[in-house]
């Protein structure tokens, strides 16, 4: 583990009054290394060390601590700083139904995440409903519907399905007639590098007054995240992220890549296929997941 | 990285960089950076040049196509992690052994995801191919079996059987694959004959987890990486198939039925720079 590698490390730092530049140059290679194989990019990575570097240097060597574990103990400081407070907060303000949407890569785990928000919902006493705005995927609509049911959440239900701009304008009467005041939009997978459906998802931002936009990211990607969270963030302005998949081993580092370039809070993980399977964001728990 | 002709230490980071950034992951880009210094390239036009055809050079022993007149019918099985593109895969399989005017029938193995049996049915109706199917929560190796038995009956040549998605920590679920091979080993200890991984090129190093995995619990035959019409350039692969020396047949390029390419290692290795 890093706390075995950083031990090796520091073996040479006792009796040495503090943490300087020359002694913390090994140190900061073995966090480099297990970031990256956290598959954290590079380029968060080479920023990350730099702050550690910063907060490192010119430390009083405790006595009370190994120097690896002080060193380690300032590493996971500043992950858990960048990766933000524990919050599940949604933003519910305005005139119902306050609207939800989620976006993001092809299978990434949104429909099955619209169904645990819903899911949640409906747990903490709110009324939501389920809108497929997938007119692509073939049988997206019904994997919604099966989920919505398995749930007892209102699906909003169409025929012939037209633009997902129109679903959405027609889902928001249908919220008013059941008594739904919270619709959860599920989008379809779509490439951050395809123009054409990233202007379909701002004309969603633009037309109909969405309160949150989550982007759900598999845990297990790689060093693509930052790229992909950053056009989603440029293109429709996201209000939080989802980390999917996590009752796997990826290591997740994407959630350090997509915090830091788009600011957005990770408000929720999903940590398994069943639809209780939503938990809160803990960032001690994914700093030290990401360490290894 | 090209932009200067002389290779200094700037160019070998930026080297690294674009392989890190690739997913080729810290310990192979390392190696391939140390295979490329030994080699002494005069300028960077060359050096670039040497880069891909180092990875091609390690990839093209893997780079295989699938002999499916090997049997009759011959049976494949495809499995991988959740939501990599297995489905969308055997539709397009599916159309690449119908253009070589095989018969081909789909066995509707995930009996659990939320509509799985739908969506594979709607591609099997575009298709025009038969598929095997039974309730939602039934036993996938009942209809492994079931869908064996009539490809066999009808004299059909392709048999390809879906899998619901599973993360390879989930031992549970692991068995259930096992058990899917071991009822269609009853019928012929040949059956499956490719199991075959499919692999996201947008996943980073769990890929290696995934496939070491899998290879071990069910012996993974053959792999297609999926999503390479994406930004990823799908690096991690050259890792998987040297270290676990598996073939690769197709790559996926797109969410449509033709969207399916024969994996070159040359094109995979130009992908690095595009
Ligand atoms: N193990 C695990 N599987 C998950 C999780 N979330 C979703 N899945 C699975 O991941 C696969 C893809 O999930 P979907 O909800 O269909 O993904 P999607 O983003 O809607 O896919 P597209 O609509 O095709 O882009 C399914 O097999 C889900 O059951 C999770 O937290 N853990
Ligand atoms: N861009 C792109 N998308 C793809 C490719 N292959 C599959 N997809 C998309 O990825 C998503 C998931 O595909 P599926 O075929 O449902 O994946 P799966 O592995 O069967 O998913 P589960 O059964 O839920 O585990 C869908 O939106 C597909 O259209 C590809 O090569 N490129
Ligand atoms: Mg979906
Ligand atoms: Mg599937």
């Amino acid at each position: 583990t890093l706390t075995d590698k950083l031990g090796q490390v520091f073996k040479k730092l006792r009796g040495h009054g503090r943490i300087t530049e020359s002694n913390i140059t090994e140190a900061l290679r073995e966090v480099r290394i297990a970031l990256l194989e956290a598959d954290v990019h590079l380029k968060v990575v080479k920023e990350f060390l730099e702050r550690v570097k910063e907060k490192a240097l010119g430390q009083e060597v405790l006595t009370s601590v190994t120097p690896a574990q002080q060193f380690i103990k300032i590493v996971a400081d500043e992950l858990v700083n960048v990766l933000g407070s524990y919050t599940s907060e949604l933003d519910f303000s305005g005139k119902p139904p306050a609207v939800i949407m989620l976006v993001g890569l092809q299978g990434s785990g949104k429909t099955t995440q619209a169904a645990k928000l819903a899911l949640f919902l409906r747990n903490k006493k709110r009324k939501p409903g389920l809108v497929c705005l997938d007119i692509y995927r073939p049988a997206a609509y019904d994997q919604l519907k099966k989920l919505s049911a398995q749930i007892s959440v209102p699906f909003f239900e169409y025929e012939k399905p037209k633009d997902p701009l129109n679903i959405a304008k027609e889902s928001l009467i249908f919220a008013d007639k059941v008594g739904v005041d919270t619709l959860i939009f599920d989008t379809a997978g779509r490439l951050h590098i395809d123009q054409e459906l990233m202007d379909e998802l701002k004309a969603l931002r633009n037309n109909i007054k969405i309160n949150e936009v989550l982007l759900v990211v598999d845990s297990m990607i790689g060093q693509e995240a930052l790229n992909v969270a950053e056009k989603f963030n440029q293109e429709v302005k996201l209000t939080g992220l989802i980390l999917t998949k996590l009752d796997g081993d990826a290591r997740g580092g994407a959630a350090l890549s997509a915090k830091s370039v788009t600011g957005v809070p990770i408000k929720f993980i999903g940590v398994g296929e069943k639809l209780n399977a939503l938990e809160v964001f803990h960032p001690h728990r994914m700093a030290s997941r990401i360490l290894g | 990285i090209l932009g200067k002709s002389v290779i200094d230490d700037v160019v070998w980071e930026e080297l690294e960089t674009l392989l890190i950034t690739s997913d080729v992951g810290i310990e192979t880009s390392s190696t391939i950076i140390k295979n490329l210094r030994k080699q002494n390239f005069k300028d960077t036009a060359s050096l670039k040049k040497g880069l891909i055809d180092e990875i091609t050079k390690l990839l093209v022993p893997y780079s295989q196509t699938i002999d499916f007149n090997r049997n009759k019918p011959f049976v494949i099985m495809v499995v991988g992690v959740n939501g990599v593109g297995k489905t969308t895969t055997i539709a397009k399989l599916a159309k690449y052994f119908v253009d070589k005017n095989k018969k081909v029938v789909l066995g509707a193995a995930d009996t659990f995801r939320a509509a799985a049996i739908e969506q594979l049915e709607i591609w099997a109706k575009r298709l025009g191919v038969d598929i095997v199917k039974q309730k939602e929560n039934a036993d996938p190796a009942a209809v492994a079996y079931d869908s064996l038995q009539y490809t066999k009956a009808k004299d059909y040549d392709v048999l390809i059987i879906d899998t619901a998605g599973r993360l390879h920590t989930k031992s549970n679920l692991m068995e259930e694959l096992k058990k899917i091979k071991r009822v269609l080993q009853k019928v012929s200890m040949d059956y499956p004959d490719e199991t075959l991984l499919i692999l996201d090129a947008t996943l980073g190093q769990n890929s290696i987890n995934q496939a070491k995995v899998f290879t071990e619990s069910i012996n993974a035959t053959g792999i297609i990486m999926t999503k390479l019409d994406g930004t990823a350039k799908g690096g991690v692969l050259i890792n998987v198939v040297t270290s676990l020396r598996i073939p690769v047949y197709f790559v996926g390029v797109g969410e449509g039925i033709d969207d399916l390419e024969i994996f070159d290692a040359r094109s995979f290795a130009e992908g690095l720079f595009e």
